[in-house]
């Protein structure tokens, strides 16, 4: 009980939890957070394993939208783990706020980061849509601990009230401004960004193209949903379980040369490159010609020096662009050779329009996007639009592949978010 | 000993199974939960739970009250505990207090388009 009085107190400009002229308020202050659920206090209704992994997937859901992360910690002393969380029944655990039993209050949440569940509530996994969904009511009182209050806006995960599942639930729109709010966008650096592009037929049998966008980081990747402005549910994913027979973290670059006679897709890591079948979904292990992948970019490309910064296919001109430190190459793939006045200097042919403002060097992706029709150059948080002919036509004035003053990259890709490694492969 | 539990373990309910909550369904629980649920009442409104009665709410407080769960409840807001408003405060719910809802502007509307589909 002591444990708890002293947490009612609220703390320096801070509003007691829950009080009615709260509002959302920030509780962290640092990027990893640790969870328990808390050996005295499991459910009598589920495996303890399954309760973990609920909990675990609740927290991966917030970590898939926000720069936190969350790792389960069973060995620190409890009195330093963040987040605990526990079942009790009627007086339970400690806590001065008694539960009701079955039906009315089924969980709370206190401010320092103590979470109860009342176990005389029917609780269900995900995949069952009888009684209350721990994974549901989990999401709701960790967005408590991490300062958002109750909100009646449809669709939010913080209503008060239980609204049983149609569909598995996601993190809706606002409720990710929500705690962005509180915890800032998503950041970082991508090894590489790049639209992957397959040609589907209709039920009517014609032939459509799609697009998907895709950001690489590491050993891990994120499809984007452009018409939706997030990543998909789910991601990041590991490239191991994604993408067959290439490498499985920190790839270099990605080109996807479309001509009417060629469709083929690299994937080029330290001096060696991959081509990947759409098709069959995995890397292809020879060539036409027999010659095994994967190949020596010296081999495949002659003059393009390795390893590479990034690279892009510029279709109109049938040019690859590959960049290395502060130079860019074009590869000629019709003639299979390098144009003869490369290397230049990047910023001699992707030209600063403000003097100054330009990656110069070591671009972590070049990355030409359907959804925006427009090349944008990758560095570290920050992305730079090449001027494209929209651009050109509206003002005559811009150079050509000149680039716009750099933004940043959260600012137009949203919800790009790591998650702790632990929750990588749930 | 374990961090949460005392001693005698006094603080453990002994479990029954069979234990429900008691449907709220004349004024007192209607106060208890206005008060518990930050609705009404001078009692901090994430304060320990007292057994006891609530402060007895003046008939226009409560009415205010009330009115105040149905409008965010989205019922009329008649003051009155009329049946659907002691049906909503019935609902399965989260045991932290509500608070003051943000004004509608404060909301920022979703690009169009969204759609909620499976993960």
């Amino acid at each position: 009980p002591k444990r708890f009085l002293q947490m009612l107190l609220p703390g320096p400009g801070r509003q007691p939890e829950g009080s009615l002229d709260g509002g959302a308020t920030r509780a962290f202050s640092k990027r990893v957070l640790t969870w328990r659920l808390v050996g005295e206090a499991f459910s009598s209704q589920l495996s303890v394993a399954e309760q973990r992994y609920i909990f675990r997937l609740a927290f991966r859901m917030w970590s898939e939208v926000t720069p936190l992360d969350f790792q389960e910690d069973l060995t620190a002393p409890g009195a330093v783990v963040d987040i605990k969380l526990g079942f009790g029944r009627g007086r339970h655990l400690g806590c001065p706020r008694v539960f009701d039993g079955g039906g009315q209050e089924f969980a709370h949440a206190w401010r320092l980061g103590d979470i109860h569940f009342d176990d005389d509530e029917h609780f269900t996994p995900p995949s069952s849509d009888m009684g209350i969904s721990l994974l549901k009511v989990a999401v709701h009182e960790i967005g408590h601990v991490l300062g958002l209050p109750h909100t009646y806006r449809t669709g939010s995960i913080m209503q008060p009230n239980y609204a049983p599942q149609e569909t598995a639930f996601e993190l809706d729109w606002s409720d990710r401004k929500a705690i962005q709010r509180l915890y800032g966008s998503c950041e970082g650096s991508f090894d590489t960004a790049f639209d992957w592009i397959r040609k589907e037929r209709t039920p009517y049998g014609e032939v459509v193209v799609r697009f998907s966008t895709y950001f690489f980081r590491k050993s891990w990747y994120w499809l984007y949903e452009n018409r939706h402005n997030r990543t998909r549910y789910g991601d990041p994913i590991q490239i191991l379980i994604g993408w067959r027979g290439i490498p499985t973290q920190n790839i270099d670059a990605f080109v996807h040369i479309w001509t009417w006679k060629r469709d083929v897709r690299y994937f080029f890591k330290g001096n060696q490159y991959w081509s990947y079948d759409s098709e069959e979904d995995q890397a292809h292990t020879a060539d036409e010609r027999g010659r095994r992948y994967p190949r020596l970019i010296s081999e495949g490309f002659p003059g393009v020096p390795s390893p590479l910064d990034t690279a892009f296919f510029e279709r109109r001109q049938q040019l690859i662009y590959f960049f290395q430190e502060s130079l860019v190459f074009a590869f000629d793939v019709n003639r299979n050779r390098l144009l003869s006045s490369y290397p230049k200097k990047i910023t001699k042919v992707f030209p600063a329009i403000v003097p100054q403002n330009h990656p110069f060097r070591n671009i972590d992706s070049a990355y030409y996007s359907y959804a925006h029709n427009s090349v944008f150059f990758f560095k570290g948080n920050a992305y730079w639009k090449v001027v494209n002919d929209k651009d050109k036509q509206r003002n005559s004035w811009l150079p050509s592949n000149g680039l716009f003053p750099k933004k940043s990259i959260s600012e137009k890709w949203f919800d790009v978010c790591d998650v702790h490694m632990s929750t990588l492969n749930m | 000993e374990t961090l949460f539990h005392s001693r005698d373990h006094s603080d453990l309910e002994p479990s029954s199974p069979l234990r429900q909550a008691k449907p709220i369904a004349d004024i007192p629980a209607a106060q208890r939960f206005l008060s518990r649920y930050g609705w009404s009442g001078a009692q901090a409104a994430w304060g320990p739970s007292l057994g006891g009665p609530p402060e007895a709410t003046p008939g226009a407080a409560l009415a205010e009250a009330v009115r105040r769960f149905q409008q965010a409840n989205r019922l009329p807001a008649s003051g009155e505990l009329d049946a659907a408003t002691l049906a909503a405060m019935n609902r399965p719910r989260c045991g932290v207090p509500d608070t003051r809802l943000p004004p509608p502007a404060a909301q920022t509307p979703p690009p169009p388009g969204l759609l909620h589909r499976a993960r």
